[in-house]
């Protein structure tokens, strides 16, 4: 399973989140205006957040963070 | 499986419930307006919480907890 | 395998059954209007069950609990 | 595999019947109009009946009691 | 795998077949009009036979017993 | 994997065939006008033999003895 | 995996390929008209053989012999 | 994996190659015309070689060998 | 996984080429013109080249080399 | 899981971020106009990063870094 | 998983780039104008480069370097 993020506007900061029984920031990514980050879940992230102006390609379909 | 949780307003809460005989909060991750967070089911995560304006994207179709 | 409850009204009831010989009561969880429960199957919960006013998405369709 | 069962009226009975070689009741489940039901095949499980005036939502579509 | 039965009228008969080399009876459900019975195949159920005026919700199909 | 057996017409023959080298009939079920058997392929039965005016319900379509 | 075959006419021959380094006839079953053979590829089938005027449904379609 | 053959002439050459470091003939079998064969990928046989004009069922669509 | 190979013209080749670290050419299979092809991916080989003029039926599409 | 990745323009990157609990940056390839690269996920490489003028083909679609 | 390269033009290269810590060239094929590639993903190989003009049909739909 993975989710392709493309961010829209500058300075997108994609962030995986620990698996496990804490819950804390594992890697911040930036992306800037146009490029794109595609991301698996693994042993070390089971939740990602993301902040910024991005379009998400998820099986559940196309977020826009805008709209 | 994952679902993706796409905050309308702000203050959203985005709450996993333990996996095993006693379900209590593991984890409350706060997402402000336009944030997106997306969040597998894991070994210490078997059931989520949501409270505030937000869409959710499930393989059940989306979901909006203000209609 | 996991569904979606949706609150409608307040006071909703997500009561989680137990898996295996005895079926008793292992969790009972309040959703107030528009709160949103996203629920598995686990080793510990075979059955679940809904009380008051609420959606439910589930891979057989969308159930109304009023209608 | 889960079925989902809507109380039409009061007084609906979901029974699960016991797996192995002898078949009997193991659990009976009383739904007030309204409630809901969502139900696994289990180890213990391995047939449902069900009574009283209800919706079954299942892999082959929905069933109504009452038609 | 699992077979919806509805009982159009009363007495319908849901018989399970024995697994194994030997074929033989055994399970027989009695189901009065508008009861259901939702049946898994198991180690110990490879055959399923079905007696009255009954419909049956299947992969393949709904099966009208009358028609 | 199953298949749905209809006996449109009395004195329906289903023959299971044993798996194996050798092929030999295991079992005969006889079906009358109306009745259903819903048969697994087993350990036990590898291929099923149908005599008499029946409809066959199955993965490649449906099927009628006497068209 | 299994095959449905339907004898248009009398006669129909059903045969059974060996699996394995050599490949000979390990079973031949005549069917009449209107006889169905339901038939699985097996540790001891890896090929079959028709012979005479049928209609076999498979995965691939409906292949009728005579067309 | 099955593909189903079809005669549409007499004296169809239906070749199995073995499988392995070397590629050679396993095993020829001839199919009269109207004929049908129902063949498997197996431990011996992963490529099949057709001659003759036949019809070939396959999960890529029906081939004609002669179009 | 297998593709089909049909020959449009004669002396189309189908060379299999080595799994491994090495990649060399493990066998070549002459087509004539009609002849036919069924190769899976093995142990021994995991890419396929094509020569001459064929039509190419996988997963992806059928491909004419002469388009 | 693989991905294709088409050089829209000159100097596009396409790189390969560590699994593990350390995400750098393990490979990059940088691609001239018109050139492709296929992309699995492996054991090493749990997320990619693209920059540049390219098109994404991916499960959940087509994505323009241009658009 | 394997992806069809389609030559369209002379001297096209189909590279295979290694699985592993290291990514570097473990073989490049040469294809004529219609020859064609069938490609798997292996254990040595995890991603593919594609330099010349030709089809490229994938999982993820048909791309062509030229447009
Ligand atoms: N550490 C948590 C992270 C997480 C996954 N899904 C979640 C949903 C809600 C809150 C936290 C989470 C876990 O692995 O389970
Ligand atoms: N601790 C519970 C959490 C849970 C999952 N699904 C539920 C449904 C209802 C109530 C509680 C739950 C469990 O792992 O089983
Ligand atoms: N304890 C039961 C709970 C249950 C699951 N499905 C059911 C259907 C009907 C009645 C009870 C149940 C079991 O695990 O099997
Ligand atoms: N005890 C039976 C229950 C059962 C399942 N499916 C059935 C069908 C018919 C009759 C009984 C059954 C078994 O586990 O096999
Ligand atoms: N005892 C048989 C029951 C059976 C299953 N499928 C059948 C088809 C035909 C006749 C009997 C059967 C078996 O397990 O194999
Ligand atoms: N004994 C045979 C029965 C059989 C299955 N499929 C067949 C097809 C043709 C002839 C016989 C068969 C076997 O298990 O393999
Ligand atoms: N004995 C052969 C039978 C066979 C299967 N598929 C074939 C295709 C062509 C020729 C023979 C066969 C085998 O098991 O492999
Ligand atoms: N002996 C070869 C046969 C083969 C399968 N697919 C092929 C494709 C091309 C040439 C030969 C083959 C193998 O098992 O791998
Ligand atoms: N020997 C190579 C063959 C190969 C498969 N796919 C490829 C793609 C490109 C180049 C070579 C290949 C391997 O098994 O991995
Ligand atoms: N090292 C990280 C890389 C990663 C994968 N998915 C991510 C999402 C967000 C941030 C980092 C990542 C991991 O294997 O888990
Ligand atoms: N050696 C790398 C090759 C690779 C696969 N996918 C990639 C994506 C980007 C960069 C390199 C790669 C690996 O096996 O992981």
């Amino acid at each position: 399973d993975y989710v392709v993020i493309k961010a829209k506007g500058h300075g997108v900061q994609v962030i995986g989140l620990t698996r496990g029984q804490e819950t804390r920031f594992n890697h911040l990514e930036k992306l800037d205006k146009g490029e794109i980050m595609i991301a698996q879940f693994t042993e070390y992230t089971s939740a990602i957040k993301i902040r910024g102006s991005a379009l998400i390609y998820s099986k559940h379909g196309i977020i826009d963070t805008d709209e």
